[in-house]
C-alpha cells in the first residue's frame, strides 16, 4: 500500500459518499446519470466475486463492501424510491450503455492476462470501469446544469484514477515485475476521458464562475 | 494462493 492508492481509494470513496449525501439528504438525482449507477454497480460486481474466496486483507474486504454497497443503493434510490425517482432524468439520460457493455465483453473475451472465468470477468470490470462515466458527461453535457455536488463527485471520481496512476507508476518502479498493461491502458483510458471535465472544472473553480460545459 | 499483485488493488 502506498500514499497514492490509499489516497485514491480515500478520493474514491468520497465520491461515492458525495453521491449518496446528495441523493440521501435533499432526496433529489437531478443531474446524476442512473446508466453510470447502473455500469458502476456492473463494475464492482464483476471485479469482486473473490471477495469471499480470496482474502487479501480486512481493508480490502470492507472497501470491496462498501463499494458494492453504496453502488447498488444508488441504483436501488434512483429507480425505486418514490422520490428520488421523480428527479430522475430519464428523457436526457438515454446513453445506450449496452452499445458500452457489448464490446467491453468481447475485447475483454479477446484481450486478457487468462482465459478463465474470474479473469476474465475482472478484465471486463476494468473495461466497463474506463467507459462508465460517458453516460454522465454526456448528460452533463445535455442538462448544463452541473450543481456543485455532482461537480464535485465527477472530480473526485476522476482524481481518484489520477491517483491510481500514480500509484501505478510507484508500484513499477518500487516492484519487481509489477507490469500490467491491460490495467494501465484502461486507466489511462478512464482518466484522459476525465481531462476535459477537469480543465473546465478547474477552470470555474479559480474564476469562481458556475461550471459550464461547451455545447 | 498468492493473489497477483494488482488484484490486491480495488
Amino acid at each position: 500500500m502506498n500514499i497514492f492508492r490509499l489516497s485514491g481509494d480515500m478520493t474514491h470513496l468520497m465520491s461515492v459518499i458525495v453521491l449518496l449525501l446528495k441523493i440521501h439528504t435533499i432526496k433529489s438525482c437531478a443531474g446524476i446519470s442512473l446508466k453510470t449507477q447502473e455500469l458502476y454497480a456492473l463494475v464492482f460486481a464483476t471485479r469482486y466475486l473473490d471477495i469471499f474466496t480470496d482474502f487479501v486483507s480486512v481493508y480490502n474486504t470492507i472497501m470491496k463492501l462498501i463499494f458494492l454497497a453504496t453502488s447498488f443503493s444508488i441504483v436501488w434510490y434512483m429507480r425505486h424510491h418514490k422520490i428520488v425517482r421523480r428527479s430522475y432524468d430519464k428523457e436526457q439520460d438515454t446513453f445506450r450503455h449496452l452499445f458500452l457493455i457489448l464490446p467491453c465483453l468481447i475485447l475483454a473475451l479477446v484481450v486478457n492476462e487468462k482465459f478463465t472465468f474470474k479473469e476474465v470477468m475482472w478484465t471486463f470490470s476494468l473495461y466497463v470501469e474506463a467507459v462508465a462515466i460517458l453516460p454522465q458527461l454526456v448528460l452533463l453535457q445535455r442538462t448544463k446544469n452541473i450543481d456543485n455536488l455532482t461537480g464535485q463527485y465527477v472530480f473526485l471520481l476522476g482524481a481518484y484514477r489520477a491517483l491510481y496512476i500514480l500509484n501505478w507508476i510507484y508500484r513499477y518502479l518500487t516492484e519487481k515485475h509489477f507490469v500490467h498493461w491491460i490495467t494501465w491502458i484502461s486507466g489511462l483510458v478512464q482518466t484522459l476521458l476525465y481531462a476535459d471535465f477537469f480543465y473546465y472544472y478547474i477552470n470555474s473553480w479559480k474564476n469562481n464562475v458556475r461550471l459550464q460545459l461547451p455545447a | 494462493q498468492t493473489t497477483d499483485s494488482v488484484k490486491d488493488e480495488l
